[in-house]
This record gives structure tokens, sequence and C-alpha cells, in this order.
């Protein structure tokens, strides 16, 4: 419906506390090693044998988890990058960010790629850059895509794009189908 | 793991994008509820041992609970907050006299709040142009002339 | 008000008590 206005989410690496977009990406996993033991949180480990999961453990967390206990100071756990905001992958996507299928490698690349900017990564300047020429490149496809799909089956449009690139295509769509509508006087 | 609960409640919440309201899902709630009541003896149990045992090796589990406290808060916050976005905007579609079958999807709590908030908007419109009042939710597309 | 009365009496009443707050209401973009 119309009136309905979701909360939106954050932008960059903001989260919006109560928008459900930004709820769904903080659950997305990230690589991580254990800094410090955990005591009588054994049960959570898949081997589960002991009470603890031991320091050095290498298990993959909820992004809100990570950022919870990523604490400069007393580090409890450390975060290791995703691979595809590793350099291999950062490369492809300064190649031709267009042959990449974001669905698939995401779904929400650039919001969660935002959010490692929380964790003082030394690749930080690289993953930032490589998020923005990503969209760069791909925005105009999108535009150009969604400006001319008029009545037609999108799926195929929007199958490869990322979350952010999907709201932004749907936004295009809207635009063109009450433009449309607009001409024929309705 | 904790919290799975929560994010279904969100998920179930968020595939029905297109603001319909699905029905309230109480047992949903109470679940992540009686999970936060866990989470929060367990960690009272060991901030105690913590303090009066020294303790201090158990400062990264209760700092791990505490983030799936503040975890399940927020996904009960919002699950709750964008459903009352939903029952707002249904004021806006269907006018003060919802159809029973979307009745029938609210909590009890949610038509109290709903009542609340068509008096609050009822106040607002009769404020608006002199004795007679305003009716805003009426035109909100440009008539056909 | 309405909202938070709302939220206080359906969960945050029933959350451990450093958690009952509802500042982030105000985090809600205008």
């Amino acid at each position: 419906s119309e009136a309905y206005m979701p909360v939106s989410a954050g932008l960059g690496s903001e989260e919006n506390f109560l928008s459900l977009e930004d709820i769904i990406m903080s659950h997305e996993k990230l690589p991580c090693r254990l800094e410090m033991t955990l005591p009588r949180l054994g049960f959570l480990d898949k081997s589960g044998e002991s009470d603890s999961i031991p320091e050095g453990t290498k298990m993959e967390l909820p992004l809100w988890l990570a950022k919870g206990l990523y604490d400069k100071k007393r580090k409890i756990v450390s975060v290791e990058l995703p691979k595809i905001y590793k350099e291999g992958w950062r490369t492809v996507f300064n190649a031709d960010a267009n042959v990449v299928d974001l669905h698939r490698l995401g779904p929400y690349y650039y919001s969660f790629g935002c959010q490692l900017l929380n964790f003082d990564s030394p690749e930080n300047p690289e993953i930032a850059q490589t998020l923005l020429q990503t969209f760069v490149g791909r925005f105009r496809r999108i535009m150009d895509s969604s400006q001319n799909a008029y009545n037609e089956d999108t799926s195929g449009l929007v199958s490869r794009l990322d979350e952010l690139e999907r709201i932004l295509f749907h936004a295009g769509q809207k635009g063109l189908n009450e433009f449309q509508r607009w001409e024929k006087g309705q | 793991m904790f919290c799975e609960k929560a994010i279904e409640l969100i998920r179930e919440l968020h595939r029905s994008g297109d603001g319909s309201l699905p029905a309230f899902n109480e047992d949903g709630v109470r679940q992540v509820l009686e999970e936060m009541k866990a989470l929060y003896e367990q960690n009272q149990t060991d901030v105690h041992e913590a303090k009066s045992d020294g303790r201090s090796d158990l400062i990264p589990t209760i700092t791990f609970r505490h983030c799936c406290l503040l975890r399940n808060r927020r996904c009960i916050v919002s699950y709750l907050y964008d459903r009352l976005l939903r029952i707002r905007a249904l004021r806006w579609e269907y006018g003060s006299v919802l159809p029973s079958a979307l009745r029938f999807q609210m909590s009890a709590d949610e038509m109290v709040w709903f009542n609340q908030y068509k008096k609050s908007l009822a106040t607002y419109m009769r404020s608006l142009g002199g004795d007679e009042g305003l009716d805003v939710t009426q035109d909100l597309t440009p008539p056909k002339s | 008000a309405n909202t938070e009365t709302y939220l206080k009496n359906v969960a945050l009443k029933h959350m451990p008590p450093n958690l009952q707050t509802v500042d982030f209401l105000k985090s809600v973009p205008k």
C-alpha cells in the first residue's frame, strides 16, 4: 500500500535500529577468529565436546555479533574479510563489474561491504573504493534497463542485482509506470 | 545459536514487503522473550561469580550473551514497530472502520494503539479548516478533472 | 506517546530491566 512507509536502511556504515532491511543484512555471516576463550558456550560450537569454545577457534559469526564482540580494547574476536571483498575479487570487480552476479555473491554486497568499514582492516580504503566503482560501473545498465522495460517481465533483468540495486531498479520502474499513466491521462 | 527465533519474526514480516499485515505472531514473540529471560539469568549468575570469585575469564561470555540480548530486543521492537507502520497505513487506505479480515490479523494491544491513533488523527483534522475541520485522508490523488 | 506506551506494555516491560528503554524511537528518520 502507498501509505506504508517502512524505516529505510541506514546509509554507509550506519544502521537504522528499526530497519527490517538492516536487521536482515546484519544477519549475514563473517569469518571470525576467537581471541579469547568463551567458557560455558561450548554447546554453540559444532564439535560441542568441551564446555567452552577455545581461543583460536575460527567460526562464522553474524555481523551483528561480530560488531558487538569487536572491541578495540578488549578484542574478543578478530574479523577476516569475506572473500568477495578481498583483493582477488576486487580485481575482478574493477575489471568489469557488470559481469558479476551480485545477487548470488551478496545479496547485500554494498550495505554489508560498508559495514566492514566498522572493523579497522588496513584494506578499508580499497574496499570502499571498489564498492563505489562497482556501483558506478553497474548503475548505467540498471538505469537503462529499468527505464526501458515497460509492461514486460523484469525477473531476468534483476536476477543478478544486489538488494540495493533492486530497490534502485524498482524506483526507476515506478517512475516509468507513473509517467506512462500520466501520458495516458490516468 | 541464539536469536534465530527473532530473525525469523523479521523475515516473516519482510516477506510481505508490500505492506500487507500478516497475523500477529504471539508465540514467536513469547519465545524470544523467554530466550531473553534465560540469557539474562545466566548472565546474572556469571556476573555474580566474576565479581565474588574473580572469574574475569567469564567476561567474554557475559559480553556474548549481552550482544544476544540486545539483538533480541532490536528484533522484537522492530517487528512490533513495523507492524504499527502497516496498521497506521490501513487507516489511510480503508478509513476508520477496518474490514474484519484485517482486524483479525491484529493483536488486542495493536487494536488499542490503532484506536488511539484514530483519535489523535481525528483531533488533528478537527483543528484544520475552521469549524468543519478537514478530512486529510480524502483526495490523496488529484481528481480526474 | 501512544507508540511508546504500546511498546512498553507489549515487549519492554517483559524484558530484563536494563533493556526497558525506548530511546531508539528517537533514531527513526522523520
